[in-house]
C-alpha cells in the first residue's frame, strides 16, 4: 500500500542524505556515531530471519541495503571523525540497550531467541534518535541537510501507522508490538517534526525546545 | 484476526 511505500521510500532517501552529508563534508561534524551504531544493531537483530526465511525480493534486497548501508556509515564517521571530537556525543547508550532489552524479554510474540531480538529490534529503534536529537540540542543549531536527514528518518515510521490501520481493514492485521512501538518512535520525534516545520516554512533559526 | 505474526515488514 501507498503508505508503506512511501514510508520505506523516505527511510532509503534519510539513508542516502546522510551517506551523501558525509563524503561531501567529509566530515562527521554534527552527526551522532552512536545513534547510527544503534540502527545497525537494530538492523542486524531484526533481520536475522534473513537467514532462515524469505518473504520477497523487495524485503530481502531492502534488509540487506539497511544492514550494509548502516555498517557502511558507521565507518564513514569512524574515518571522518578522528580528527574531531564529538563533545556532545556522549549520550549514555546502556540507558536504551539495557531497557529495550528488557522490554523484550517481555514483549514478544513468543519466547524464542528471535522473536525476543525481533522485539528488542523495535523497542531500540524507538528510541535511537535519542542521542542524535541530544546532540543536536547541545550544538544548538544544526547543518539543513542533517535535519532533513532525521526528518525523512522519523517520517519513515510515522508512515508506517496509517499503514498499520490500513492493513488491519485490508487484512485483518493487527501487530500490537510493532503498533505501540512506532507510535513512541513517532511521539519521540513529534517535537523535532514541529521545530522542522517551523524552520522550513518560517525559515527561522533552529533549536530544540 | 489472523493468526501468527509474518515480519514483512521493515
Amino acid at each position: 500500500n501507498i503508505f508503506r511505500i512511501a514510508g520505506d521510500l523516505s527511510h532509503l532517501v534519510s539513508i542516502f542524505i546522510l551517506i551523501n552529508t558525509i563524503n561531501v563534508k567529509k566530515s562527521a561534524q554534527g552527526i551522532s556515531l552512536k545513534t547510527n551504531i544503534l540502527y545497525a544493531v537494530v538492523f542486524v537483530t531484526r533481520y536475522v530471519d534473513l537467514l532462515y526465511s524469505y518473504t520477497s525480493l523487495y524485503n530481502t534486497l531492502m534488509k540487506i541495503f539497511f544492514i550494509s548501508s548502516s555498517i557502511y556509515t558507521i565507518v564513514m564517521l569512524k574515518k571522518y571523525s578522528k580528527n574531531i571530537q564529538q563533545y556532545n556525543d556522549d549520550f549514555k547508550i546502556e540507558y536504551l540497550i539495557a531497557p529495550s532489552f528488557v522490554l523484550g524479554l517481555i514483549f514478544n510474540h513468543g519466547f524464542k531467541f528471535s522473536e525476543i531480538l525481533w522485539s528488542f529490534s523495535l523497542w531500540l529503534e524507538s528510541v535511537s534518535i535519542l542521542p542524535q536529537l541530544f546532540m543536536l540540542q547541545k550544538s544548538g543549531e544544526s547543518q539543513l541537510l542533517t535535519t532533513h536527514y532525521i526528518f525523512a528518518l522519523g517520517l519513515y515510521r510515522a508512515l508506517y501507522i496509517p499503514n498499520w490501520i490500513y492493513r488491519y481493514f485490508a487484512e485483518g492485521r493487527f501487530d500490537k508490538l510493532a503498533i505501540t512501538t512506532g507510535i513512541i518512535q513517532t511521539l519521540v520525534y513529534s517535537d523535532f517534526f514541529y521545530v522542522y516545520y517551523q524552520k522550513v516554512i518560517k525559515n527561522i533559526g533552529f533549536s530544540l525546545p | 484476526l489472523k493468526g501468527g505474526i509474518i515480519h514483512d515488514e521493515l
